[in-house]
């Protein structure tokens, strides 16, 4: 899996 | 964005305009937790930063702006304007037992050690137990008024929602964030009695459980 730091989540 | 994450946003989104109004219209929060709402609060100050850095959607600055206000909103409602109703003397949960671990945990235990990321990390696991005040609450008085256990049942839903919605992510986009997902399973666990109790007393009409 790619570990990411934007969220795009609430 | 799938048919889950914005069911969820949608049922959270209930949960907190359900308390708002029920706490504006009875002009009371006998039986809230001031403590919870202060942690929510603390949860999306924390985790909406980013409003100041990046834009993502209109959705997501919409709803991020709706939920701080509505959270201080209501803060603002229990602690002053109905600070007469609000039962302190069953609201006793030791919030620090909660700050200070999550505190610790986020520094050492997040995706990258960067301010904005870390205040994301501890709103990720604040938020996962920021309703135990509010359960504590109604297990110490005995029973919840039919609102606000409609109030939790929402609140539980959107991230058991969200579950699946990491499910969703996993399997067509390979989009993964274990943070996430393990603060979001302990936080739908800690709704689990409550989901039962609700289900349950809901049928029989009571119109307040009683969690043992």
């Amino acid at each position: 899996w790619r570990r990411h730091v934007n969220h795009d989540e609430l | 964005m799938n048919i889950f994450r914005l069911t969820g946003d949608l049922s959270h989104l209930a949960a907190i305009i359900i308390l708002l109004l029920k706490i504006w219209k009875t002009r009371s929060c006998a039986g809230i937790s001031g403590k919870s709402q202060v942690l929510f609060a603390l949860v999306f100050t924390t985790r909406y930063l980013d409003l100041l850095t990046s834009f993502i959607s209109l959705y997501n600055t919409t709803m991020k702006i709706i939920y701080i206000g509505c959270a201080y909103a209501t803060v603002y409602l229990i602690y002053m304007k109905f600070k007469a109703t609000y039962d302190g003397n069953h609201d006793t949960f030791r919030v620090e037992f909660l700050v200070v671990p999550v505190g610790g945990l986020a520094f050492l235990v997040n995706h990258d050690f960067s301010p904005l990321e870390i205040l994301w990390t501890f709103s990720i696991y604040l938020e996962s137990v920021a309703i135990l005040p509010q359960l504590f609450m109604i297990s110490k008085t005995g029973e919840a008024e039919t609102i606000t256990t409609h109030y939790l049942f929402f609140l539980g839903l959107y991230r058991a929602l969200y579950l699946i919605n990491w499910i969703w992510r996993f399997y067509f986009e390979g989009f993964f964030d274990m943070i996430a997902i393990v603060a979001g399973v302990v936080q739908t666990i800690l709704y689990c009695d409550f989901f039962y109790l609700y289900v349950t007393k809901g049928e029989s009409g009571s119109n307040k459980i009683n969690p043992a």
